[in-house]
């Protein structure tokens, strides 16, 4: 018998003028997310289990890149993906251009326990879903204001953007109040001003 | 993306990740969230789940090579993930948590923050950014 353990995460790269009421908002979900999960460590609930449950908490809240409040395609349309893998045995299970379905990681879920394929995407993952009665929501459920915004600002500065939080108003993070055309990393360097 | 990995009280690990990809990514384009040995692993040893540039993470298989070093080189948990981070991804930009079976968490990023959280049993927690 060891102790159990668990690390959750929300993504890496993380604007460097990420206002703080926002950095305390992503902390308080962390938290949130660990407890859950340590709650059903106690009640020996099995780690792939517990992977599940902790990953839904987090496709469910808006703060992080995944289920509501993911990062947008070009065409302004949520299209997520997400994986699961038990190392008892090394089972795994893997979706891909999923559109309708509100948690992700429970259709990879599924498709480890109940397909006898690894992995599954885009109009086989939708068919899927509603043969196991996987929950299906509108693609507007995933689409946030903010992430609309931060879709603009890619497309302004014409790069793709990786797990990256702009502040949505950037006059009260970034002294520049003239345009600055010069770009650093794909971006306006405004974003990077304070530095 | 967000990740979770987990070792129980039976010493069994797993993980799972999940995204919503790039902003401003092209309709079709698949990351490393879904790509079993680079964005997830898990085996007897160890489970990781990885997020950054996907492309990075796809090329380096970053989360399959924890595992590995830990298998091959004999690398504790922590030093494998910050070898793999150090030595697998070139240019590439990504971040990783990990636990192994011996009830250890670990975590390695060459970006500037990482939102994450870890606990143990013995009463170990954090939650961080930077």
């Amino acid at each position: 018998m060891v102790g159990w353990a668990i690390a959750v995460h929300g993504g890496a790269g993380v604007d460097p003028n990420l206002p703080h009421h926002r950095q305390e908002e992503a902390k308080q979900v962390l938290a949130r997310c660990l407890n859950m999960g340590i709650s059903a460590l106690r009640s020996s609930l099995p780690a792939v289990d517990v992977v599940e449950l902790v990953v839904r908490e987090l496709e469910s809240d808006p703060v992080f890149n995944s289920g509501r409040g993911s990062a947008l395609t070009e065409k302004g349309t949520a299209e997520m993906e997400a994986s699961i893998m038990d190392g008892v045995g090394r089972r795994c299970g893997a979706v891909s251009g999923v559109t309708t379905v509100k948690n992700p990681i429970s259709l990879a879920r599924l498709v480890m326990d109940k397909s006898p394929h690894s992995y599954l995407a885009f109009a086989g993952a939708e068919e899927f879903a509603r043969l196991h009665g996987a929950e299906v929501v509108d693609n507007d459920y995933f689409i946030t204001e903010d992430n609309k915004g931060m879709l603009k600002l890619a497309k302004e500065a014409n790069t793709i953007m990786f797990d990256y939080r702009i502040p949505t108003v950037l006059s009260d993070t970034c002294g520049a109040s003239v345009e600055n055309p010069l770009q650093m990393n794909g971006l306006p360097i405004s974003v990077y001003a304070p530095e | 993306t967000v990740g979770c990995v987990v070792v129980d009280a039976q010493g069994r690990c797993a993980a799972a990740t999940s995204t919503g990809g790039l902003m401003n990514k092209m309709c079709g384009r698949i990351g490393d969230s879904p790509l079993i040995g680079a964005g997830t692993y898990a085996c007897g040893l160890c489970g990781v789940s990885c997020t950054g540039e996907g492309e990075a993470i796809i090329r380096g298989t970053l989360a399959r090579d924890v595992a590995a070093v830990m298998e091959y080189k004999g690398l504790g948990l922590q030093a494998a993930v910050d070898f793999v981070v150090k030595e697998r991804l070139d240019e590439g930009k990504a971040g990783m948590i990990a636990v192994s079976r011996n009830g250890e968490v670990g975590c390695g990023f060459n970006t500037n923050g990482m939102f994450r959280g870890f606990a143990t049993e013995d009463g170990f927690v954090e939650v961080g950014i930077w």
